[in-house]
């Protein structure tokens, strides 16, 4: 476990003597291997260890009777307080549509993830639309079609037309149907697609979305942090979900994300099943991460 | 003869940030960077310029030496189970593998053993009918195993040379999810002598260490015969293939690079440790 290690760690040092800022870092080698483990990006691992590494000698960690439990507790403690505040709702518009903007890279889980938040929207008394978007992908309208017919949400689809077209159409049919929220499902793209960026640029600035959340894999490894940049420069993301949190993945990809992005994760996918969208809990990722 | 001269801390340091940065993994990068500094104190590298070279070199070593052939049957059908995590690229994969085989003047069936998830079948015939294969498919929520056993008789009765069966995306964790897999691989094994041939692991190159765990469980779960690196067109490396050669001995056959039908190719380390310094 980490605890063990770095309390190996420390007292190989105090063998030698009272601990030091230069022996606390050493002990933070320990935290360093935990992190990348844990595919925590390497530039968010230095950065973190930095911030740790002050407030453990700030926090008088030399002068304590049991240093190694201490530095667990100051790793611990800033890694929720990085992946925090908890915001799982959706800032919902305070009059008229309310515009959910999902994107992210091929495969995340995003088509799956908009049902799921359908479903959570509407048992909160709301009226969601969802809005096939991706032109793209093989029979990525139908998936979306058998997704909202299975947890009865009306979807609107239009085969043969451009995503920002059909996007900017769909607010119309929302408002004809009488629904307040309105979840656009977009294509997986690569960051480095320009022509697929503009694309998903363009639908935000006909849409004009309140919420645009990027959907991405815990299981990411150090790309996490490269595609989120990515994603937060292009478009003014407001959030994060992170999907797949079923499966045994440390997760470092929450961390590497939300230090890059800056915007909260809001909710995790934890199964295939339209049920299976849950509040993110930062202490609770903390402890995963950590192992 | 000057005995010993040490890389400054800077160079080896940012070595092993690339390393990092690819997801060879920390033990990896570490012995990676280890080995390239010694050959510097050695004189073995001459320049500080030649070490990316020596990296890229140790990395190529590191992989199986000859390339990866493609497994086929000695006679009769040669059948290509396709399987991995959700949204890793299967079922695109399929599309590629098919293509591929159709290119090599083979006759090609397409079995879409995906009955769980939403549109799944759909999305595989649409690729179906994009490269003028056929396709055996079964009702939503019908035993994967059925649609299996139904392709594999098809591929008797028309005489197909290679059959290629995509799977439902499932997490290595869930058991009753790889007992599903095990139970197609048998029935199609029944029916067909020596099948499964190939059992490829589609693997998402954005993916961490956890590929590790993926290549450990599908292989004890099913077997696996070699990955499919899918999304290599992205920024992502795929570094993890290393430590899987090396813990779990599966080697990389092929590799994803875009969406369309003809965006697969044979795995190269040569090209491979090229891009991890690119
Ligand atoms: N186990 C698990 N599977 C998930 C989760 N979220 C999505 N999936 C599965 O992941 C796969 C991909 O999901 P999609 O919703 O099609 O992903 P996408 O991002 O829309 O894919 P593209 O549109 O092609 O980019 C499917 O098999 C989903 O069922 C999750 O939280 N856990
Ligand atoms: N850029 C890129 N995208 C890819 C590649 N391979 C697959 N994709 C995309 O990744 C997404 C998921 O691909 P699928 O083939 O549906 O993946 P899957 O493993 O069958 O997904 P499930 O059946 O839901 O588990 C789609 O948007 C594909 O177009 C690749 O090599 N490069
Ligand atoms: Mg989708
Ligand atoms: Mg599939």
């Amino acid at each position: 476990t980490l605890s063990a290690g770095i309390s190996r760690a420390l007292d190989r040092i105090r063998m030698r003597g009272k601990l030091t800022r230069e022996n606390i870092e050493q002990g933070m080698r320990e935290v360093k291997s935990a992190l990348l483990e844990a595919d925590v990006n390497f530039r968010v691992v230095k950065d973190f260890l930095a911030r740790v590494t002050e407030k453990a000698v700030g926090e008088e960690v030399i002068k304590s009777v049991d240093p190694s439990q201490q530095i667990v507790k100051v790793v611990h403690d800033e890694l929720v307080a990085l992946m925090g505040p908890a915001d799982p709702v959706v800032h919902y518009a305070p009059s008229g549509l309310t515009v959910i903007l999902v994107a992210g890279l091929q495969g995340s889980g995003k088509t799956t993830t908009c049902a799921k938040l359908a479903r959570r929207i509407r048992s909160e008394g709301r009226f969601p639309l969802l809005v096939a978007a991706d032109v793209h992908r093989p029979a990525a309208i139908d998936q979306l079609e058998k997704l909202g017919a299975s947890i009865e949400v009306p979807v609107h689809a239009e085969r043969n037309e451009a995503a920002p077209d059909i996007c900017k159409r769909a607010l119309e049919v929302a408002r004809r149907k009488s629904c307040d929220v309105v979840i656009l499902d977009t294509a997986g793209r690569l960051h480095i697609d320009e022509q697929m960026m503009q694309e998903v640029i363009r639908v935000a600035e006909v849409a004009k979305p309140h919420e645009t959340w990027l959907v991405a894999d815990a299981m990411t490894g150090q790309d996490a942090a490269v595609s989120a940049k990515a994603f937060a420069e292009r478009l003014r993301l407001t959030g994060v979900i992170l999907t797949k949190l079923d499966g045994d993945a440390r997760g470092g990809a929450a961390l590497s994300v939300r230090s890059v992005a800056g915007v909260p994760i809001k909710f995790v996918g934890v199964g295939e099943r339209a049920e299976n969208l849950e509040p993110f809990h930062p202490e609770r990722m903390a402890g995963r991460i950590l192992g | 003869v000057s005995v010993g001269r040490r890389l400054d801390a800077a160079t080896a340091g940012e070595l092993e940030e690339v390393l990092l940065g690819a997801d060879i993994g920390a033990k990896l990068a570490s012995e990676l960077a280890s080995k390239a500094e010694a050959a510097y104190r050695q004189r073995e590298v001459k320049r500080p310029e030649e070490l990316s070279e020596f990296v890229r070199r140790e990395i190529q070593r590191m992989l199986p030496e000859r390339e990866c052939a493609e497994a086929r049957a000695a006679a009769g059908p040669t059948v290509i189970l396709v399987v991995g995590v959700n949204g890793s690229g299967k079922t695109t994969t399929c599309a590629k593998l098919a293509k591929r085989h159709k290119d090599a003047g083979r006759k090609v069936l397409l079995a879409a053993a995906d009955t769980f998830r939403a549109a799944a079948t759909e999305q595989l015939t649409v690729w179906a009918g994009r490269i003028g294969v056929d396709i055996v498919r079964g009702g939503e929520g019908a035993d994967p195993a059925a649609v299996v056993f139904d392709a594999a008789e098809a591929t008797v009765a028309r005489k197909v040379d290679t059959l290629i069966v995509d799977t439902a995306g499932r997490l290595h964790t869930k058991e009753n999810l790889m007992r599903e897999l095990e139970k197609i691989r048998r029935v199609v094994g029944r029916k067909i002598p020596g099948a499964p041939h190939e059992t490829l692991l589609v693997l998402d190159a954005t993916t961490g260490q956890n590929a590790i765990s993926q290549a450990k469980l599908f292989t004890e779960g099913v077997g696996v015969t070699g990955l499919v690196l899918a999304k290599l067109d992205g920024t992502a490396k795929g570094g993890v293939v290393l430590g899987i050669w090396n813990e779990v001995r599966v080697p990389v056959k092929f590799v994803g690079l875009g969406e369309r039908f003809d965006d697969l190719a044979p795995f190269d380390a040569r090209e491979f440790a090229d891009a991890v310094f690119g």
